[in-house]
């Protein structure tokens, strides 16, 4: 465990934190893609499926219990509990579109072709691709809630944290996991048009909208 | 041993 490493997994719980205390505290899920989030809930039931068979520490059980917990909360409170104030009509990406593909190329390029190491791979590759939902969302509608943009930034830095982890680990313990990295790498690419607008209008207290 | 590499990262 390095210092990446953890303010990554650190900011990836802040990420999911914020979402969740903007629905509660606004009462509302305004803005934020039902989607996105089916697919992140998607993400960690099919990721770690591996509670059920070895114990790696109690840091690492702690945090898949926390993060999938969080998820289907979020999703309770998209689907069931604020869904009237849930924006359907510009959450619009279409799911097959990446679910197919996704599915096709853990079938393709995987460590072992056993069903746990394929929903492993799946969720590797779906969760590079998983924020597309909210992004188009966004651009739909050409703009997003500063408390959205907050979500977005921590996720993103998780991502770009992981990436320094992956360095560190390479060169500390020749560690290298190259399903992880190469998706990785994809997801981090993902954000950087957002940190951009990010980095030149949120923080500079301006809303972020879309020209 | 149901997995061929062990995932310890999140």
């Amino acid at each position: 465990m390095n210092v990446f490493r953890i303010l990554g997994d650190l900011s990836h719980l802040l990420a999911i934190l914020i979402l969740l205390a903007k629905m509660w505290r606004s009462k509302s899920c305004a803005g934020i893609s039902g989607k996105s989030q089916v697919l992140f809930a998607l993400v960690f039931s099919t990721r770690y499926l591996d509670l059920f068979f070895v114990f790696i520490s109690l840091y690492n059980l702690v945090m898949k219990v926390i993060y999938l917990l969080c998820s289907y909360i979020t999703i309770y409170m998209i689907y069931g509990k604020l869904r009237k104030t849930y924006d359907r009509e510009n959450d619009t990406f279409r799911l097959e579109f990446l679910l197919i593909p996704v599915i096709g190329l853990s079938f393709l390029e995987n460590y072992d072709f056993i069903p746990t190491e394929l929903l492993w791979t799946f969720s590797i590759y779906l969760e590079a691709v998983a924020i597309l939902p909210q992004l188009f969302m966004i651009s739909n509608t050409g703009e997003a809630e500063t408390i959205t943009t907050h979500y977005l930034f921590f996720l993103g830095l998780y991502r770009a944290l992981y990436l320094a982890n992956w360095i560190w680990r390479y060169h500390t313990e020749k560690f290298y996991d190259q399903i992880a990295i190469i998706s990785g790498v994809v997801q981090t690419i993902f954000y950087c048009d957002f940190f951009y607008l990010y980095i030149t209008k949120v923080l500079k207290g301006k809303k972020l909208s879309l020209p | 041993w149901p997995f061929k590499r062990k995932h310890d990262e999140l």
